[in-house]
């Protein structure tokens, strides 16, 4: 689970960016 | 195509106007909802049961003990140089005057530092402050602590300039502190023209006598609640994004720029995204705080008892500075999840409305940010907020429902997307 307990950023930014995109 | 959806749904669509109907709908039906009053008790009670008969989940109330102030008659009559009846509005935990009220003679400072340069002549005295408005935070220190600066130094009450960049002879109230070793005294706003007009007067050598009288009283503690309501998340339930404003206000006015707008673009949220029958990953949960205006009261019992699964909190969001029209969406948090936040009002493109700027803040979610997690307001058009501010100019006729329309698309996609992202947003 993507818990903040890990802290880091499991998924590189182009990741997210594209993730973010697929709600637009 | 959710975020488009969102837009179009709360914009164009079924649910345009509704945030602006139903805060009309409760701000007509209850009026102001002071700390403690009964007003406040039956706003908690109606939203209850609307946010239930709205199919949100895990609807329930948190109990919190909230301070009980009330006004009274209360009025300041100048005397000499001439009759002159001011309007006033006494500030949020003064003290009341005895019945015959107070007369005395009145010294005028512009600020903090002549009223310490001019020390021996406030004894006995009521102290006038005609600070000029710099920006709402610096100038309300003035009502904040203004009581106890004057009695400091031997003033009987204290009159302070109403907190606004502009006045129709308007008096704007508002929370003040007293010291613990200081003498409590009373003190009310008075409007930007006489606060102007008497220090004019005094520049003239001209005494000026004024008889104040409220009837001011601190009643103890009473109950009250956070109202909670969620659309629980479908794959990690246990991590929470965080959407509120606050229900309670000032007895002046109908409370609904402040803070009607904000808690009701919140409920709109999950109302938005139950009707496109959305279920983000992580849960959605609205707060919507109890005796804000007394100092976050609500807010601080909400972080004590929650703080505990601090690390589930991927975002906390505040609307409390209106919902006029957007322009962005303030963001205190890691470079990572700034850059994230900026990719997210990249969907709001069909509104025009992109911008991430710095200090994303509210009264109510400031514990959380200081303690590392994320947090978003959202900011608007502030032009007009503190003409109407904690005035009687707060109604609902100031606010405009294609503004809050917009206002409620921004918090539903930010909220929405950053809950149903696969991670949380990263911190420092």
């Amino acid at each position: 689970q993507a818990t903040y307990k890990n802290a880091t950023c499991q998924k590189t930014f182009q990741k997210i960016q594209k993730e973010i995109a697929s709600y637009g | 195509d959710i975020a488009k959806a969102i837009i179009e749904l709360a914009v164009y669509g079924k649910a345009q106007n509704r945030s602006y109907d139903r805060l009309a709908l409760l701000v007509d039906t209850v009026g102001p909802r002071l700390s403690g009053s009964k007003n406040l008790e039956m706003a908690i009670r109606i939203m209850y049961q609307s946010l239930k008969d709205n199919d949100l989940e895990n609807v329930h109330l948190e109990l919190v003990k909230i301070p009980h102030w009330e006004r009274g008659e209360e009025s300041a009559v100048m005397l000499k140089p001439r009759f002159h009846e001011m309007a006033v509005l006494g500030l949020g935990s003064s003290i009341g005057t005895p019945s015959e009220g107070i007369t005395a003679e009145v010294l005028v400072v512009n600020s903090f530092d002549e009223l310490r340069r001019r020390a021996p002549e406030a004894k006995g005295k009521i102290v006038v402050y005609n600070q000029p408005y710099l920006n709402y935070s610096r100038t309300v220190q003035y009502r904040f602590r203004g009581a106890v600066e004057a009695a400091k130094v031997g003033a009987v009450a204290s009159l302070i300039r109403s907190v606004t960049p502009f006045s129709i002879y308007s008096p704007h109230t508002g929370i003040q502190k007293y010291q613990d070793d200081v003498p409590k005294i009373p003190t009310a706003c008075i409007t930007v023209e006489d606060a102007e007009m008497m220090s004019r007067m005094a520049s003239r050598g001209v005494k000026i006598v004024i008889r104040l009288k409220m009837g001011a009283r601190n009643y103890p503690d009473t109950d009250s609640f956070n109202i909670v309501a969620e659309i629980t998340g479908r794959k990690y339930p246990e991590q929470v994004v965080l959407v509120s404003g606050h229900l309670d206000s000032w007895d002046v006015g109908q409370g609904a720029i402040d803070d009607g707008g904000g808690a009701f673009i919140s409920w709109e949220a999950l109302s938005l995204i139950r009707d496109l029958g959305l279920r983000p990953k992580r849960t959605l949960r609205l707060v919507l705080w109890t005796a804000e205006e007394q100092g976050g009261i609500g807010a601080f019992q909400y972080y004590e008892l929650h703080k505990v699964n601090i690390s589930n909190y991927s975002l906390v969001m505040e609307s409390d500075a209106g919902t006029f029209l957007p322009t962005g969406l303030q963001f205190t948090g890691s470079d990572k999840a700034r850059a994230i936040m900026k990719e997210i009002m990249n969907l709001l493109q069909p509104l025009n409305i992109t911008q991430v700027l710095n200090h994303g803040e509210g009264e109510d979610i400031n514990l959380w940010i200081q303690a590392g997690v994320p947090g978003a307001s959202l900011l608007d058009n502030l032009y007009k907020y503190f003409f109407f501010h904690h005035s009687h100019g707060d109604t609902l006729t100031v606010m405009d429902p294609k503004q809050m329309n917009i206002a409620a698309a921004i918090w539903t996609v930010v909220s929405y997307v950053v809950a149903d992202l696969e991670e949380m947003l990263p911190r420092s």
